[in-house]
């Protein structure tokens, strides 16, 4: 995080607010709700509170304006500069503007308003914008369900004006780095040659092509996925890619989710009733065999039948032996089938069924 | 990659201006009338955006720079003026 230079904080922590104008996009209980959602945040990771007055003197005043409205800081219509506030101080400090050339929305559509709210109060309360690409406080708009503070964001407000008064301190997700030796993975698939790697709300993605490694928001490609998904495969026969959270899954082609997705995993793959998610997937590309990893247990799924392969479940420990009673993520590549567990990952040769090499977790992103 | 027009060059151009000016305080008005140095202060600002948003510093637009500018944002700077 980074504290505005100067370190300019309100010295109360009992503040004021007025919305002066209301965007005709929204109805206006939505707009309420919306700015009170956002002080919420704010208010239970410190010991500020934020009370509206419907009129006179505010200490942070919200207004909607479109092209230049006078503070040296004009808009610039549809997209681009979405909103921006001042930071704490008397007269116009603190006060936020939202650009009415934007299409504001209460849901994940561009731009949700508790959410361009949450980051611009970060700066009427003294944030500068964050690097943490997982914060609310970084400078660029991604659509995402979880609006929340990041550890990083509690940390930041807390360095200004003190822990929550709260008992029970709030915590917030921390952003996965690349080379924390400690990363351990939702789910790992192949995707049209590349390989991603799932983790809370975001995706780590190596490209042959590029050495550095891209870490950003699931939502970012597929905007209807939750975050926390548990396994994923590609048939790149189809150039389908399922992902699975509980007992539901989506098939997505490239950036799109398919038409009628999520489906039950029961129906569409014929598990039974007691499988209650899927811990890991990985489908063979010469066999069309799936294989489906479920505690200890695993299951062989037919992809050209569409059917799931009689005798199974089989235990894991039998058919891949020094990998363990459980995987958290596998993948296929150049033959060889990368198990993950914990921190740790084995190269396993299908063939002769034996581990090659025990390796980091992490160990695809060049530390 | 397919190939850029020069119409698209000057775009981009325009935008890798703007985008300093505003976010990284690039004065647009300072740079022409100085002795040409090895390194521009746009090309300094750039490294500086370049290293805050994690990408790969090279002090030049390349396309992963751009598709951050091109994101739609916050309008507050991220550096102090």
């Amino acid at each position: 995080f980074e504290i505005t230079p100067g370190n300019p904080h309100w010295e109360n922590t009992h503040l004021t607010y007025r919305i002066e104008n209301y965007t005709p996009d929204l109805p206006r209980a939505e707009v309420d709700h919306a700015i009170e959602k956002a002080f919420q945040l704010w208010s239970n990771a410190s010991p500020l509170t934020f009370t509206k007055v419907e009129q006179g003197q505010a200490d942070i005043l919200f207004s909607f304006v479109w092209g230049d409205h006078h503070d040296n800081n004009p808009f610039d219509g549809p997209d681009g500069y979405l909103a921006h506030a001042f930071q704490p101080g008397p007269g116009i400090g603190g006060d936020i503007h939202f650009d009415e050339d934007e299409r504001w929305t209460n849901n994940i559509k561009k731009y949700n308003l508790f959410h361009v709210a949450a980051h611009e109060l970060g700066h009427s309360l003294g944030l500068s914008h964050s690097s943490d690409i997982g914060a609310l406080m970084y400078p660029s708009y991604v659509t995402s369900e979880d609006i929340l503070l990041a550890q990083d964001d509690i940390n930041g407000i807390q360095a200004l004006y003190g822990p929550s008064n709260n008992p029970i301190q709030p915590t917030g997700p921390i952003t996965p780095q690349a080379c924390d030796s400690t990363l351990t993975f939702d789910a790992v698939t192949t995707i049209r040659g590349e390989v991603m790697f799932f983790k809370d709300r975001f995706y780590l993605r190596i490209n042959p092509f590029y050495p550095e490694v891209e870490l950003n928001f699931i939502s970012v490609f597929w905007p209807n996925l939750p975050s926390g998904l548990q396994a994923a495969y590609e048939v790149s026969e189809r150039d389908e890619i399922h992902f699975f959270k509980g007992s539901t899954y989506w098939t997505a082609q490239g950036q799109n989710v398919l038409q009628g997705y999520p489906k039950d995993i029961y129906r569409s793959f014929g598990f039974p009733r007691t499988v209650k998610h899927i811990d890991a997937a990985v489908s063979e590309e010469e066999s069309g065999k799936t294989y489906f990893f479920v505690a200890n247990k695993y299951w062989r799924y037919d992809e050209y039948k569409r059917s799931m392969d009689a005798g199974y479940p089989k235990m894991i420990a039998h058919d891949f032996p020094g990998i363990g009673n459980k995987v958290d993520a596998v993948f296929q590549k150049n033959g060889f089938f990368y198990f993950f567990h914990g921190t740790r990952q084995y190269e396993f040769d299908p063939k002769s069924k034996r581990i090659v090499t025990p390796l980091r977790a992490n160990s695809w992103f060049n530390c | 990659f397919p190939a850029t027009s020069s119409d698209t060059q000057e775009q981009d151009a325009q935008l890798v201006q703007k985008y300093l000016e505003s976010y990284y305080d690039l004065k647009n008005d300072v740079t022409k009338i100085q002795k040409q140095k090895s390194s521009s202060p746009e090309v300094e600002k750039l490294k500086q955006m370049q290293k805050f948003f994690g990408l790969k510093v090279t002090g030049k637009p390349d396309a992963q720079t751009l598709n951050v500018m091109k994101q739609p944002r916050c309008g507050v700077p991220d550096v102090a003026p």
